[in-house]
């Protein structure tokens, strides 16, 4: 366990109960995107397959189910519970045009053409793409809640420090993951833009607007 | 390989 992972993985926490704090206080779904949650509940079902077959440590079990539970947490608040705040006609972008592509290139790029290792893939690929929804809907609606900034700043950040991670254990150990590495960086890449507005506008106390 | 590198992060 690196440094950086550390940093990364309670980067990912904070991103994940800010957004379910935001929810909750706020009692409202506004200016989130649903599809983006329901593709993360993607993510960890079809990452974490090994959570009752592999057992690394209590850490890596722990964050598992925290991070599954909190996202159908997360889905069933925005169209459940609070289902009348969720703005459905500014969370339009197609999410068939990033799933079936991961699949697609999970079926061509695997460490072996066995269900686990395809759905593994499957995850990490859909990962880098699964925010393109929320950041589509934040250029639609044109701006974002500060908290709604800081939830995407925070879980930006957590692959961004995951590169580090990969940097570190490459030096270290020698070997590193091409699938995770590639996808993480595709990942990080994409909240470029964000990155940009966040620290030039949201660090200086400014509401992040995406500049028409 | 890279196939375990990683199946012990998140």
């Amino acid at each position: 366990m690196t440094l950086f992972r550390l940093a990364g993985d309670l980067s990912h926490v904070l991103a994940i109960l800010l957004l379910l704090y935001k929810i909750w206080t706020t009692k409202s779904a506004a200016g989130i995107s649903g599809k983006t949650q329901l593709m993360f509940c993607m993510v960890y079902v079809t990452r974490y397959l090994d959570l009752f077959t592999s057992f690394i440590s209590v850490y890596n079990s722990t964050m598992k189910v925290l991070f599954i539970s909190a996202s159908v947490a997360t889905v069933y608040l925005i169209y459940f519970k609070f289902k009348a705040t969720y703005d459905g006609n500014h969370d339009t972008f197609r999410m068939e045009f990033v799933i079936v592509p991961a699949l697609i290139l999970a079926l061509i790029w695997n460490y072996a053409f066995t269900f686990f290792e395809i759905s593994w893939a499957f995850s990490i690929f859909l990962e880098a793409v699964a925010i393109l929804p929320q950041l589509f809907m934040v250029t639609k609606t044109g701006e974002a809640e500060n908290i709604t900034s800081h939830y995407l700043f925070a879980l930006g950040s957590y692959r961004a420090l995951y590169i580090l991670n990969w940097i570190d254990r490459y030096y270290f150990e020698g070997h590193w993951d091409p699938i995770a590495v590639t996808a993480g960086i595709v990942q990080t890449v994409l909240y470029g833009d964000f990155f940009y507005l966040y620290f030039t506008r949201v660090i200086k106390g400014r509401k992040l607007q995406v500049l028409p | 390989s890279g196939a375990t590198a990683s199946k012990d992060e998140l």
